[in-house]
């Protein structure tokens, strides 16, 4: 029953595909309930979003947005000579371009706010990027971040000490203590055998890795593999398949509207709307909920290249798709009945000196490390959600290691994938792999680390010098997850989706933005000569005050009749004014001339009441007096 | 003020560190934290930009503006380094370079 008369909204096949029914986020039920992402702000951490186009302006949040790059409140895009800013607009208009207004596409969360960071367009550093993560956090729910380390398959690297703080303190403080959602797109690094798991961010416990699939459900030829991958959503594909249609720029080339917009990074933002749609319904979502129902609701389809593994959880994962599908209905469905997960438990081992050689394929290295029952007792843990693997390993040529980790259960992840574009002669220095593969399993048992060189070159050989795991997880049993399961199954055919049904929700945090209005250059020159002004305008007036009476005394202008200032008093605009300038008693009383000068007597004692003129009395006695009469 | 930090003084070429004082006397306030850091930032011969983000202890020092010849500008990086490296109330020191980062 949804219509909208945006020109291009029956090309986005993703929000609705009609050629191929089903191959798209299953997003128009949702909206057909008002569920569209209202009081929900998403941000897009890019080049600058341009606010000003039709799709973007109604949805537009400038109080989430800010400019890094030129540091100012206005993240506009600047248009450079390659025609290259016009990312982070195409992927703001995938989340909220507004509907029926007539132009270009509909966004996923077309009743959410968008907001812009601009900080791609310049030089980046550590510390850009911890300001950009927690930047008005506490208006913005969602980061989507649509970019990352290089790929070009040989790049080790993610975000530095200030970025991993700004995301924990972003996860940990942001959306009133609920937790800032980061979405990270997982790469575009396929055609040189890049994976996931050597990009950081998508490596970090605190973002949701979303990948990329063609409309026909497979992973594309850019599209990077990875153990950390959480799920993935539609996108572009080859020259034969369709990309996503969105808003673009109107700058330069820019028409205000794409066609083509592709890659990972038009995957990652569709998942952050899609998100919005969740907060929406149910606002008080924490991170790691988020990351529970995507990996409660994404749906494993039949794909003969993906190499699905099912954990012992019951959930499948496949290193192509993560947990499989995004499906907006399902999200949402499952988010209205959400009760938060417990809170965060984990586990580190000792830091396991091995200093032990990598053997050559098709021998491997192994290591073991047992959890043990009074290991988890302090925590809590019971079940798994990620894990981590910190290694140090030498190696002459790094992109010939393989590391697997397998975990108590026995399911393998591949966290280390080899890359022959990879010849880096330092090996990992504290590298630290994820997988999420080991999801809603037990914690307590032997994990084992598997190594070996793959390399063909007779190369001296690789150390592995330590080692370290670390469990991140929760106190519920694997009892409570299947519960939940079956709890989340009987809410998808959409009964508790409508108002009537409302969990109730914690009060959030009140956590204050340190930065929140900082006094600019200009506005302390204002206020210094609205100031200066203000004095000045002071001094001037009492001196014609004081100057005034001292006329009117010199003239003996009381005695003659009704102050002479009077009319000026009734010429004033203000009352206040007036009060200041008239005496309180005024000259009605110096010659018995008030029948004729009646605005005195009813100004006076209007102005001071208590204060009554006193009787006539003869001139001579106020001679001398002017002082006090005025 | 911390967001004008990093990029203003990195594109021009200037210095920058990020650092995390110390909270000797547990949960220190903002207003004494920036006094510290005003301190430590002068003994290196920096100035302090302010605080990074949302980041509680940890400030952007940059190096002062002017123009300077190459050596110069490593003789203040070893000052720099060396200061912050002893001193008491640095937890943590670091040089802000630049990061490399892909659209994708």
């Amino acid at each position: 029953s949804i219509h909208f008369n945006d020109p291009k909204y029956p090309q986005q096949w993703h929000l609705n595909n009609r050629r191929s029914p089903g191959r798209d986020i299953n997003v128009t039920g949702v909206w057909e309930r008002n569920v569209t992402g209202r009081g929900v702000t998403v941000v897009v951490v890019d080049d600058g979003v341009e606010h000003t186009v039709q799709d973007i302006a109604p949805n537009y949040s400038p109080e989430g947005s800010y400019d890094l790059n030129s540091n100012d409140p206005d993240p506009m895009p600047h248009p450079d000579e390659e025609n290259g800013n016009h990312h982070g607009t195409r992927c703001a208009g995938e989340i909220a371009a507004v509907p029926n207004n007539s132009f270009c596409a509909v966004g996923v969360a077309y009743g959410s706010r968008i907001a812009g960071i601009r900080v791609l367009d310049g030089p980046l550093t550590d510390s850009m990027e911890a300001v950009a993560f927690n930047k008005h956090y506490q208006i913005n729910d969602i980061y989507s971040c649509s970019w990352g380390p290089d790929d070009d398959g040989k790049t080790v690297d993610g975000p530095h000490q200030l970025g991993k703080a700004a995301l924990q303190h972003g996860v940990m403080a942001g959306r009133q203590g609920f937790g800032s959602i980061f979405v990270v797109a997982s790469g575009n690094g396929g055609q040189h055998n890049d994976n996931c798991n050597y990009d950081g961010y998508a490596n970090s416990i605190y973002t949701v890795t979303i990948g990329a699939v063609d409309e026909e459900g497979r992973m594309p030829f850019y599209a990077e593999e990875c153990a950390s991958m959480l799920a993935v959503t539609f996108s572009g594909g080859d020259k034969m398949l369709r990309s996503i249609v969105t808003t673009d720029w109107d700058l330069q080339k820019g028409t205000g509207c794409t066609e083509g917009h592709t890659g990972t990074s038009a995957a990652a933002p569709l998942a952050a709307g899609m998100i919005a749609l969740m907060l929406q319904v149910r606002p008080c979502l924490t991170w790691r909920d988020v990351q529970h129902i995507i990996v409660f609701t994404a749906i494993q389809y039949e794909d003969h290249h993906a190499d699905w593994l099912t954990n012992e959880a019951g959930f499948s994962h496949s290193h192509q798709h993560g947990f499989g599908l995004l499906n907006a209905w399902r999200l949402v469905n499952a988010a209205k009945i959400w009760t938060s997960v417990p809170y965060l438990a984990s586990y580190v081992s000792p830091m396991l000196k091995e200093n032990k050689a990598v053997p050559r394929s098709p021998h491997s290295l192994e290591v073991l490390w047992n959890v043990s029952r009074t290991d988890l007792e302090m925590s809590g843990l019971k079940t798994l959600e990620h894990v981590a693997v910190t290694v140090s390993i030498t190696h002459p040529r790094r992109g010939s290691l393989e590391l697997k980790l397998f975990c108590p259960s026995g399911m393998m992840s591949l966290i280390g994938a080899p890359r022959s574009m990879d010849s880096d002669p330092n090996g990992f220095n504290a590298w630290t792999f994820s997988t999420v593969r080991c999801w809603g399993e037990r914690a307590r048992g032997v994990y084992r680390l598997v190594i070996r060189d793959v390399g063909d070159e007779p190369l001296q050989m690789g150390i592995l010098q330590q080692w370290q795991l670390t469990l991140y997880g929760s106190m519920w049993s694997p009892v409570d997850i299947k519960d939940r399961q079956s709890l989340l199954e009987s809410a998808m055919s959409g009964k508790y989706l409508h108002d009537g049904f409302t969990l109730p929700c914690p009060p959030g945090l009140k956590i204050p933005e340190e930065d929140g209005y900082t006094i600019t250059p200009n506005t302390l020159k204002t206020l210094v000569l609205v100031g200066c002004f203000s004095v000045f305008w002071t001094i001037y007036y009492m001196l014609e005050v004081c100057l005034s009476q001292r006329n009117k005394a010199s003239t003996h202008g009381c005695r003659k009749g009704c102050c002479p200032w009077a009319p000026r008093r009734q010429n004033s605009k203000d009352a206040g004014t007036a009060l200041e300038s008239m005496p309180l008693c005024s000259s009605k009383d110096l010659d018995g001339v008030d029948s004729e000068h009646g605005d005195c007597t009813t100004a006076s004692s209007f102005l001071a009441p208590e204060l009554d003129c006193p009787p006539h009395q003869p001139p001579d006695l106020l001679q001398g007096k002017s002082g006090q009469i005025c | 003020l911390s967001e004008a930090g990093g990029l203003d003084i990195l594109g021009t070429g200037g210095l920058s560190w990020a650092v995390h004082l110390d909270s000797l006397e547990g949960e220190r306030k903002e207003e004494s934290l920036t006094q510290q850091a005003d301190a430590v930032a002068q003994a290196a011969g920096l100035v302090n930009a302010g605080r990074i983000g949302e980041l509680q202890g940890h400030y952007l020092f940059v190096q002062p503006t002017g123009h300077r010849q190459a050596m110069e500008v490593e003789a203040m990086r070893q000052q720099a380094e060396a200061v912050l490296a002893r001193h008491e109330a640095v937890r943590w020191h670091s040089e802000q370079t630049l990061l490399k980062r892909a659209k994708r």
